[in-house]
């Protein structure tokens, strides 16, 4: 555990507090994209099912059992709790038009041929995509509320973070996953619009909206 | 090999 990892691990753990926080405090889920969480929610399903095969730590089984739950709460309470103010009409991004071809890539290019390992491939690929129905809403709606913000930069930098880790883990362990460097690549490239945007508009006491 | 693969992080 190198100091990117942990640093990267509090940043998706924080994304998901202040979304949650968000949610309950606020009794709203509106400008959140039920789309986005339930991708999130499939993507630790399917890459956590490890915890019945390998123990890596109890660190490592504590956080996998957190992201899944979490990721359950969340989608509850944005199909269910609160529902009245989810925002369904602007979540209108096709999912299947990632699910699709990244189930079919995930069959093709993998590391192993077996079950566990093209569901950990699936959700290593869907993850690096799973954002894009939250960041369609916060263009179609042109803005996003400040707390949005902060947890879609905690959350893209969790994945940036991840790349310096493996840089580091390259250099001192030999450690080199080709299809997670890739895809935390691609997922990172997609937050760097947002990134530009929460550094020149939210860090400067303004809310993220964008012209019509 | 044993080939199965350990995914050590998150």
């Amino acid at each position: 555990m190198n100091i990117f990892r942990l640093v990267g691990d509090m940043s998706h753990l924080l994304a998901i507090i202040i979304l949650l926080m968000k949610m309950w405090k606020s009794r709203s889920v509106a400008g959140i994209s039920g789309k986005s969480q339930i991708l999130f929610a499939i993507v630790f399903t399917t890459r956590y099912l490890d915890l019945f095969t390998s123990f890596v730590s109890i660190y490592n089984t504590s956080m996998k059992v957190f992201f899944i739950g979490t990721s359950y709460v969340t989608v509850y309470f944005i199909y269910q709790h609160f529902k009245p103010t989810y925002d369904s009409n602007h979540d209108t991004f096709r999912v299947e038009f990632l699910i699709v071809p990244v189930g079919g890539l995930a069959f093709l290019v993998n590391h192993e041929f077996s079950l566990l390992e093209i569901l950990w491939t699936f959700s290593i690929y869907l993850e690096s995509v799973a954002i894009l129905p939250q960041l369609f809403m916060v263009s179609k709606t042109g803005e996003a509320e400040s707390i949005t913000s902060h947890y879609l930069f905690a959350l893209g930098s969790y994945r940036a973070l991840y790349l310096l880790n493996w840089i580091y883990r390259y250099y001192f362990e030999g450690f080199f996953d080709l299809i997670a460097v890739v895809a935390g690549c691609v997922q990172t490239i997609l937050y760097c619009d947002f990134f530009y945007l929460y550094i020149t508009k939210v860090l400067k006491g303004k809310k993220i909206s964008l012209p019509a | 090999d044993t080939g199965k693969t350990l995914h050590d992080e998150l």
